[in-house]
């Protein structure tokens, strides 16, 4: 099974490039986070630092229930917290050179996973969607 | 290739049932939506009329969409407007007796996909999750 060619494939090869990856900053107010993520479509992103280390994943699940009250949604509370206060931490990691089945062990849980090198610094992500079209493509074969 | 028991799985094997599916109805506001989405923590969920046929999704992409003004997000709008004036109709759909590829190739899009019946009743949803578990069981064979 080692012989197949998608095993081989590394999560350098999967990834969506930081550059093409919509993010936040650690210490922008949620309410710009929230307008991110409702423009850009995307449901969480990255946090990153201002030298684009990965911090942390910020999603319209995490804001909407910080703000939401006993009666409503405190929508002016957006402005008074920042994503740091507010994010995820604990999620896995994949690195550049980590192989397909240790990226498909780790989209298992999670829509997306960050890719992220030694010193911490933000390479890309890699996402459910790649793992799934190079599968389709695979089982095919 | 036809001989893998994994292509033989049908949507029916991998669906999550609907009586576990969190699920909104055509004519809720979308103040109540919002609700039950935050409280449930998915991101979209199927949207049902009230004899459980199966009308559309609706997500939180969609209901912020549609309240962000100008300058600020119009809460106030929720109660206004209903589920079924902002749904997504337009997506595809399983059978119960679809194979495993035809799910495969359903959730390369879509983070999940309704199982619905020749009348339109709502079966289920088969899930990324689901197909990733699979194809990482049968991955190690
Ligand atoms: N603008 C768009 N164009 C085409 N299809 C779109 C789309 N936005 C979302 N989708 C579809 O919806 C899926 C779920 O998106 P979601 O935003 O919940 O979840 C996304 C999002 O949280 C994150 N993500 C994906 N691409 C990103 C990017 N360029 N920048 C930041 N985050 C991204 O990774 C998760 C999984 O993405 P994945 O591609 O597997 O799965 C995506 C993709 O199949
Ligand atoms: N309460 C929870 N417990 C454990 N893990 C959780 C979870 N909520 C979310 N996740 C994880 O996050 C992924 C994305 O969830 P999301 O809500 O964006 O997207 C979900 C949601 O829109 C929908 N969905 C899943 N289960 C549902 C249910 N029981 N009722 C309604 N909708 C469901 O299908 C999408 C894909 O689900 P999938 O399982 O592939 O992928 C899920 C799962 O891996």
């Amino acid at each position: 099974i080692k012989a197949l060619p998608l095993l081989q494939l590394t999560a350098e090869s999967l990834m969506i490039s930081s550059e093409k990856v919509a993010h936040v900053q650690l210490n922008n107010p949620l309410e710009h986070a929230l307008l991110i993520l409702v423009k850009s479509g995307y449901s969480a992103v990255p946090v990153l630092d201002i030298q684009y280390r990965f911090k942390g994943i910020i999603g319209k699940n995490t804001i909407l229930n910080e703000i939401l009250g006993l009666e409503r949604f405190e929508l002016e509370r957006l402005s008074d917290i920042t994503v740091e206060r507010v994010m995820i931490t604990n999620t896995p990691c994949l690195n550049k050179s980590d192989h397909f089945l240790t990226c498909l062990k780790a989209v298992m849980d999670h829509p997306f996973v960050c890719v992220v090198n030694q010193e911490g610094y933000f390479d890309g992500i890699v996402t459910r969607r790649e793992i799934l079209k190079q599968l389709n493509k695979y089982i095919h074969v």
